[in-house]
């Protein structure tokens, strides 16, 4: 009956007091104390206890988050009293008065590829399914991070990247596709439709992440059945010639995990895309910043 | 003087009041899912609302009646020293299906107590 987010000799202390009311049934005592540790997780909005695998790498740009949402407390609890940043930014105050939870998903490294999506594109699929319904989609950002190109480029070289998120409408069924198509372009059932979500030029010679509104791909993937998630489709273009960049320039965004760099698989976890949900579970409560 | 103010410390502790109350969370076993904070300063409220019910006792106009009618009749219980003001907390942990969630949860901290 347990779902074990109590402790074996909390369980028992509980257990003995639950005596006090069943007249020595143990049956009786065990629900009670089920029921109990039901309420708990309710009131964490869990189905049961967390187990996470030991080494479990938690993304720095969630540990930033939780450090920028708590602000002045998180800084006065660990004695910090000079300048200090984050290296995040939270979203705007307006989005964060409306919301109480943040949650990250990581993509679906098995649904990168589609059949005949260009090199300089990447498809991201989250799965949204354990956001729970009882929650409501305020906002959504894909996360995207970019190193800066520390090799010297020709003089005459453009450092302007663009990067164009788009919603894939429409998956090829076969296997046999061989073409992405834009917006309205519904020809080819074999074909790839996507919709333009955000665009943005990039200067390759700083490193961030840069943040994408996808809240409206993410609003219908969870509204509906019949609005498919089949993710989104990121592409990567130098803006003077509409090309795809080369060499050092294509590693520059992480999209995927690139086993040719000195990365490692712990540092990929932090480096990886996120999609960040913020939601409200209906409780009089925010992610605003905290002050002391 | 000393017995004096002993007892008068004492009468202090008994009255409706806010007590220290930290939840570790390794204590409770949470340390493995939850990966910030540590643990929190939760406090906890205790001691008597018996008259004289003072200002600082946060009442209510209903617990200063109660207070009333139990001086003239025994069988009326004392008001209850309670969580008169709560505060949220935030958490940052990992939840069942390994997805990390920073979440906010109300009503975790008693800011002040009072008899109700």
């Amino acid at each position: 009956l347990s779902s074990g987010l109590l402790s074996q000799m909390g369980r028992a202390n509980l257990l003995s007091q639950a005596a006090e009311y069943t007249g020595g049934s143990r049956e009786e005592e065990d629900a009670l104390v089920s029921e109990y540790e039901n309420r708990l997780l309710n009131m964490f909005g869990l189905t049961r206890r967390p187990n996470p695998a030991p080494g479990t790498q938690v993304p720095r740009i969630m540990q930033h988050m939780y450090k920028a949402h708590m602000g002045d407390t998180y800084r006065s609890q660990h004695g910090i009293t000079d300048t200090w940043e984050t290296g995040f930014d939270l979203p705007s105050d307006e989005i964060l008065s409306r919301v109480n939870t943040a949650r990250s998903f990581m993509h679906i490294d098995d649904d990168e590829y589609i059949p005949g999506i260009p090199d300089n594109h990447i498809r991201l699929r989250f799965d949204l399914s354990p956001l729970p319904s009882s929650e409501v989609i305020h906002a959504a950002e894909l996360l995207l991070h970019r190193e800066a190109v520390t090799r010297h480029l020709p003089v005459d070289s453009d450092h302007a990247h663009r990067i164009n998120v788009y919603e894939i409408v429409k998956a090829p069924r076969s296997r046999n596709a061989t073409q992405v198509h834009r917006g309205s372009d519904r020809s080819a059932a074999a074909t790839t439709i996507t919709r333009l979500l955000d665009t943005r030029l990039i200067d390759s010679r700083n490193s961030t992440w840069e943040r994408f509104d996808v809240s409206l791909a993410t609003l219908k993937w969870t509204q509906s059945e019949q609005n498919a998630n089949h993710g989104l489709l990121i592409e990567i273009v130098r803006d003077d010639d509409g090309q795809a960049p080369h060499g050092d320039s294509k590693r520059h965004v992480r999209l995927k995990r690139d086993l040719h760099t000195d990365i490692s698989d712990d540092e990929w976890q932090h480096r990886r895309p996120l999609l960040l949900t913020y939601t409200n579970d209906g409780k009089a409560t925010s992610l605003s910043r905290r002050k002391r | 003087n000393a017995k004096k103010k002993n007892r008068s410390r004492k009468r202090r502790r008994r009255n409706c009041q806010r007590y220290g109350l930290y939840v570790d969370f390794e204590t409770v076993g949470w340390h493995t899912w939850i990966l910030a904070p540590h643990g929190y300063e939760a406090h906890y409220c205790e001691g008597r609302c018996q008259y004289p019910l003072s200002e600082h006792m946060n009442t209510t106009n209903h617990a200063i009646v109660q207070t009333l009618m139990g001086s003239v009749k025994s069988d009326v219980p004392k008001a209850c020293c309670v969580p008169t003001e709560l505060d949220a907390i935030s958490m940052l942990y990992l939840n069942e299906y390994d997805l990390v969630v920073l979440k906010t949860y109300q009503e975790m901290v008693v800011k002040a107590c009072g008899c109700r």
